[in-house]
């Protein structure tokens, strides 16, 4: 198994 | 106010078609630019963006900023009264209630005109960093389809392993596994139907094949498509328009 980090760990809020 | 006028319906319909499964409401972002949208899934794991620049339309007019709130499926539903090749308007105030649509046949001498509801929809802007990528793959986007749909029968995710021999789409599943390997190639008689990879180091990621084949929706707005990666980063699958883009950002899977 493996872990799906989200979009928003990568690309920062504005 | 704004007023924009497509030449093609077909490519505000292959745009809504290809995302709102993976977005339901989102903000059309309108300035003197073009027409953008930048919208995550529901579990925030994949990004959409898009941009239509303003010279995709004639004329455009967009005097200040605007943002149309759209339920994508309520766009969709008007969309799809209009043909393919019918001359589109988008019109909507300032601060607009509703967006005005109008499908032109010129064939057909037929009008038709819909105006759809607008939301308030508060969402989160992401800032995506200019990246320079290990690696790009440009591909015929039916092909990217295929391996995605065909190694998705066996698996949930897929590893995408590109290095200066090609580029390997492998799955491991229940029933067994399998891999695609693409080799760069040249067809001389249609540059669309190429493979071109180029690398500056070998990438090794994994990513969940539910997304990928969701974002192969797009297939039919672009002959190819272009995959950019890095270690360690979101994927970057990207379709090009006439006059701009849809591109999707993927997270990648990490550990075992």
């Amino acid at each position: 198994t493996s872990n799906q980090p989200t979009i928003q760990s990568f690309f920062q809020q504005r | 106010m704004l007023e924009a006028r497509l030449e093609q319906a077909q490519i505000l319909k292959k745009v809504v078609e290809a995302i709102k499964d993976l977005v339901q409401d989102c903000n059309f972002d309108c300035n003197d630019a073009g027409i953008q949208l930048q919208a995550m899934d529901n579990s925030h794991v994949a990004l959409v963006s898009m941009k239509l620049g303003s010279e995709g339309f004639s004329p455009y007019r967009c005097d200040r900023n605007i943002a149309l709130g759209i339920n994508l499926n309520s766009l969709m539903k008007v969309l799809r009264a209009a043909a393919n090749e019918d001359l589109l308007t988008l019109k909507a105030e300032d601060q607009p209630d509703s967006l005005n649509l109008l499908f032109e046949s010129s064939s057909q001498d037929r009008l038709s005109e819909y105006d759809i509801k607008l939301m308030d929809i508060d969402q989160e802007h992401l800032g995506i960093p200019d990246t320079e990528y290990a690696a790009t793959i440009t591909l015929p986007s039916a092909e990217f389809q295929r391996i995605c749909r065909d190694l998705s029968a066996l698996s949930e995710s897929v590893s995408i392993e590109a290095n200066k021999d090609g580029v390997k789409f492998a799955c491991s599943g229940d029933i067994g596994n399998g891999s695609v390997t693409l080799r760069p190639h040249t067809n001389v008689e249609d540059e669309d139907k190429s493979t071109k990879i180029e690398l500056t180091e070998p990438v090794n990621l994994t990513f969940s094949l539910k997304y990928l084949v969701n974002f192969c929706k797009a297939s039919s707005l672009s002959a190819t498509v272009r995959l950019c990666l890095s270690n360690e980063v979101p994927l970057l699958v990207e379709y090009q328009m006439g006059a701009g883009y849809l591109r999707f950002y993927l997270a990648p899977k990490i550990g075992d």
